[in-house]
């Protein structure tokens, strides 16, 4: 199971994370005794680096109307700017003593510590934009709620117009989003939703139209009321698909205790 | 195209990374 769970969180922590797992394993093994260099120039890049990440964080974080990122944020940003001063610290004892004991772990540790905070904001932010999905996904299931009202075929025809954009721009950004996940079974749970949703699409819209028509046509009661029915059943279908999506999304395979 | 966020996100992790593979350099003499 990947512990990344999308691609472009993978891309970026990846490789750092392994590099860091080494570091660990080097120190744990005592096999880290050698005198350290100076790491000065490194340091600093990682400690600009750290600025300019706070700083863009901060900028999201006060243009975002999310409150949950608005809540998350900021501990993953003291995090890293925690993080970031105890590499300047480890390399401000390295100086005098390129065999500190203490500048070791404060390496391992800040080193550590910039990468579960870089993930933490990482997937605050990406938890952020799995928000707005939900959000057109749950437009999507507002319009559906609506369907009770649609009893003229003028009805019909609007309720079309206005439907039809919401679910192009949630099949879009749903498509997108399993394009970007690592974890497969989550890949193939929200296609085999979104292509029930794609199919289910013109299903319900006949319902509708194939009640409309019979309660114009003056028909039975009956023949009315199993239109009715269909049409009902077609919709929750479709909700309940979106409702799965909804669930899929949420669905991540991030475990921290992985670098621990 | 990337959000901000995440370019300055994959800076960092490639100092990191540099700085984690001098360390490691290092160490393993």
């Amino acid at each position: 199971m990947p512990v990344f769970h999308t691609k472009i969180i993978e891309s970026i922590l990846e490789p750092v994370a392994q590099q860091v797992s080494k570091l660990v394993i080097l120190h744990e093994e005592a096999e880290d005794g050698n005198a350290m260099p100076d790491l000065a120039m490194p340091v600093q890049t990682v400690k600009l680096a750290v600025d300019n990440l706070v700083k863009v964080g901060y900028d999201t974080i006060n243009s975002s109307e999310d409150q949950i990122l608005k809540q998350d944020m900021p501990p993953a940003l003291s995090r890293v700017e925690e993080a970031s001063l105890l590499l300047l610290q480890a390399s401000q004892l390295l100086r005098t003593d390129p065999y500190s004991a203490p500048a070791r772990k404060k390496l391992i540790e800040g080193s550590r510590g910039i990468l579960q905070g870089t993930s933490a904001l990482l997937l605050a932010f990406d938890e952020s934009e799995v928000r707005k999905i939900i959000r057109v996904c749950k437009n999507v299931l507002e319009y559906l709620a609506i369907v009770e009202v649609v009893d003229r075929m003028e009805d019909l025809v609007t309720y079309v117009k206005n439907l039809s954009p919401v679910l192009t721009t949630m099949a879009k950004q749903v498509d997108g989003r399993e394009k970007e996940l690592t974890h497969q079974v989550h890949r193939e749970m929200l296609c085999h939703s979104l292509d029930q949703v794609k199919n289910l699409t013109p299903v319900v819209i006949s319902g509708i139209k194939i009640y409309i028509t019979a309660k114009e046509n003056y028909t039975m009661p009956q023949q009315v009321a199993d239109a009715q029915t269909n049409r009902d059943y077609m919709v929750t279908k479709m909700r309940d698909e979106i409702h799965e999506i909804i669930r899929v999304l949420q669905l991540t395979t991030y475990d921290e205790e992985e670098w621990d | 195209d990337a959000h901000e966020m995440v370019k300055q996100a994959r800076q960092l992790a490639q100092a990191t990374s540099n700085l984690v593979n001098a360390i490691r350099e290092q160490a393993e003499g």
